[in-house]
């Protein structure tokens, strides 16, 4: 069962969350331990890639107009930069003594700050992802909400212009992230809802043609076209709020499964 | 994005930091 919930991030951290459960279990079956090498220049090669982390990090708080990527990062960054202080620290330790335990002790939490820091940073920064593909979804949800008060053909020429990209990239940006998810059931969820919402599309268009239709001709079951208009709009929207709920969640726990 | 690579960056040296500090402990067991 994978950890990490989606490929890039599980590609990214998992060789390495693998390499320092061995290094705790090394150490910790090794004790006393053979001598540590000189560690100076696989921690400056550390720092060095904070040190563009960081700088990258920034920029990317800078230029976005996101609240909660902007409020959640910079702790993220702050983890990764205090870790590499440890590695650092570590590694002076372990020059002065190569058996030194404090030392060792310090090489591990160093180690797991960076892969906890990273993972923080990385998740953070797929939520804010994961926010993008939501506002596409609720802008189909925002033209879905006028279909009931179209009643001309050419207001829903103009609404077919307004709802058609909108839903082209929401379909677009969730069979992407379906595509990205680990857990199975999610991508599954997020595949069936969307292709739900593509088959109820046309469906709803139609139903809106018949409504303006009946009621150019007269009116004769012009209620019975208004509910099934609404129906149709409305299932959409269930579906789409589907997608969203799902597309928000980051753990297995959250959807009640394993 | 960038911060996917800088990311990718910093787990590849810390990979190879904990390689190089496993192996003196490995050679002992």
């Amino acid at each position: 069962m994978p950890v990490f919930h989606t490929k890039i991030i599980e590609s990214i951290l998992e060789p390495v969350a693998q390499q320092v459960s061995r290094l705790v279990i090394l150490h910790e079956e090794a004790e006393d331990g053979n001598a540590m090498p000189d560690l100076a220049r696989p921690v400056q090669a550390v720092s060095l890639a904070v040190n563009n982390l960081v700088k990258v990090g920034h920029e990317t708080i800078e230029s976005s107009d996101d609240a909660i990527l902007r409020q959640d990062m910079p702790g993220a960054l702050h983890r990764v930069e205090t870790a590499a202080a440890l590695l650092q620290q570590a590694s002076d330790m372990l020059r002065a003594d190569p058996y030194s335990g404090p030392a060792r002790k310090k090489l591990i939490e160093g180690s797991r700050g960076i892969l906890q820091g990273t993972s923080a940073l990385l998740l953070c920064f797929d939520e804010s992802e994961v926010r993008k593909i939501v506002k596409e979804c609720k802008k189909v949800l925002d033209y879905l909400g006028v279909a009931e008060v179209i009643d001309t053909m050419e207001d829903l020429v103009q609404f077919l212009r307004d709802i058609s990209p909108a839903l082209s990239r929401a379909a677009r940006e969730v069979a992407a992230r379906a595509a990205e998810l680990t857990h199975p059931p999610h991508a599954e969820t997020l595949t069936k809802c969307l292709d739900s919402v593509k088959q109820l599309a046309p469906v709803l268009i139609c139903s809106m043609k018949i409504y303006i239709h009946i009621l150019t001709e007269g009116g004769k079951g012009i209620e019975e076209a208004a509910e099934n208009r609404n129906y149709l709009a409305q299932r959409m929207a269930d579906e789409i709020h589907e997608i969203i709920r799902v597309l928000q969640l980051t753990s297995y726990v959250e959807d009640g499964g394993e | 994005e960038m911060i996917l690579e800088a990311a990718k960056s910093i787990i590849t040296a810390t990979s190879a930091l904990v390689r190089a500090a496993s192996a003196a402990q490995r050679e002992l067991i």
